[in-house]
């Protein structure tokens, strides 16, 4: 099983479009995949159709209270893949996780219950360096960093090398980003160019050859409830996701 | 003294673009201006061409240890407005500030030292909705909501209001939205025009005439360490900073 988790404190680079689409190419694939929204604004569950958790178990009461993750888990029998819903409570994880023991890996913990159910686990994270990213990233065993080539998105991408190195220096774990995605890409703007060719210098390693073309059908996508792939299969966008997913099959599973 | 809190949970709409952006251009109407920087990225700190802080006082140490907000202050002598910088201390507020008494009226405390120093504070808020967030609505007289016409930012704007609201019934307070600016703006796409119509039906009375475009001289001007006012004059985005300067005048100073 691997554990993808996707992640950047930097706020609207396409995180939560990766771990959707991306959700839904693997499953295309015939693997079996499941999506974790741990963000408290709940984009990848709207974006697959669903609501946010309020009555039954949630992601909080297994992060928090040891419920157990199988309890939490939807199918989204439409799009191929199971997802485990966000919910209102996480706005407040940073302050009511700070009373539990060992709360950085409450995830890691939880998945354990589900290795051999799924080939993929994808985690879409909130937009910060929180509890919840922090479990995601001790729980991960690839991380896929999302980056619009744009000067803002440059800087957190250093100060995110360094957070992770901090928390492998704390905590004795080996995190390290697996791939560096391009997204909202537009070769025209020569700011674009410019910060895709500081990537390639600096992470020439990890640097996706896929690149995700900025595509309006991406951004209408989310308002249907749906992924690209079933919301219009041909769009350039759709068919840069389905070209990652065959990426990431390519480069995680002979690992 | 209005204190203009920039701020969204959702990531990457432009709230530091508008942050640094509005004071440069409010400073250039001969207004007092500080722009207080309280996301741990530092975006509007590098973007107003200084560093985080990292030696003398800083703002965490006003928030969570009783330091004086002016010790904090820098002058950004090009630019016309003075700054009080982020700093890496900020990654870890919602835990520090658990132990601090009253930690959620910190930033308003810290500001009635200021009064009479400055026309306007301007307070650049991080995508998320913990404690730092709620100092700044807290201590805010003006609230500025930066919002891309996209599908997600219209879900995080209605999680926004009701967040508003629990503060309000929680703390007594009556925290308003005061304004919603559309930004990135691209009339030609029909999503853009979809949204822009529902926030004219849902906000009539709080929507911005004003409205940013996407032009890529914003998203440049950072790299420069300059306000759009000082990297490209003419260009379409600076124009619209400098109208919207305009509104916020006519808009929040008559009251
Ligand atoms: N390739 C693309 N082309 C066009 N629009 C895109 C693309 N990828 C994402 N978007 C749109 O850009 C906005 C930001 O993307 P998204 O919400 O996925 O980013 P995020 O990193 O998850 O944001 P947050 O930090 O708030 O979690 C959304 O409105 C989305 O629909
Ligand atoms: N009107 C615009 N036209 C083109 N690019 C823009 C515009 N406004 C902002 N940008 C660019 O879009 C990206 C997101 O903007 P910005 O960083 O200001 O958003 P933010 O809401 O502060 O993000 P975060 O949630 O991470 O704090 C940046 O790279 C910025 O340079
Ligand atoms: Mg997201
Ligand atoms: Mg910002």
């Amino acid at each position: 099983m691997i554990t993808l988790v996707v992640a950047n404190q930097k706020g609207g680079v396409g995180k939560t479009t990766t771990a959707v689409n991306l959700a839904a190419s693997l499953a295309a694939t015939k693997r079996k995949v499941l999506l974790i929204d741990i963000d408290s604004q709940a984009n990848a569950t709207t974006g697959s159709g669903h609501e946010k958790a309020e009555d039954k178990l949630t992601i909080m009461d297994v992060l928090a209270r040891g419920a157990c993750i199988k309890e939490t888990i939807l199918t989204c029998t439409d799009f191929g893949f199971d997802l485990v819903p966000s919910c209102q409570d996480l706005i407040s994880a940073d302050i009511e996780m700070t009373t539990v023991p060992a709360a950085s890996l409450q995830l890691k913990n939880a998945l354990r219950s589900l290795e051999g159910s799924y080939d993929y686990v994808i985690i879409d994270c909130p937009p910060s360096l929180g509890i919840l990213t922090l479990n995601a990233l001790r729980a991960s065993s690839k991380l896929i960093i999302p980056m619009q080539c744009e000067y803002y998105a440059m800087e957190g991408l250093v100060s995110l090398n360094k957070a992770i190195n901090d928390i492998n220096s704390k905590t004795g774990e080996n995190i390290q980003i697996s791939a560096i995605l391009r997204t909202m890409f537009d070769p025209r703007a020569r700011l674009t160019r410019e910060v895709s060719e500081e990537l390639q210098k600096y992470f020439p390693n990890e640097l996706c050859s896929t690149v995700i073309p900025r595509n309006i059908k991406l951004a209408e996508a989310p308002s249907s409830g749906k992924p690209g792939l079933f919301y219009d299969p041909t769009a350039k966008g759709t068919v840069a996701y389905l070209a990652l997913a065959g990426e990431v099959i390519s480069k995680f599973e002979k690992d």
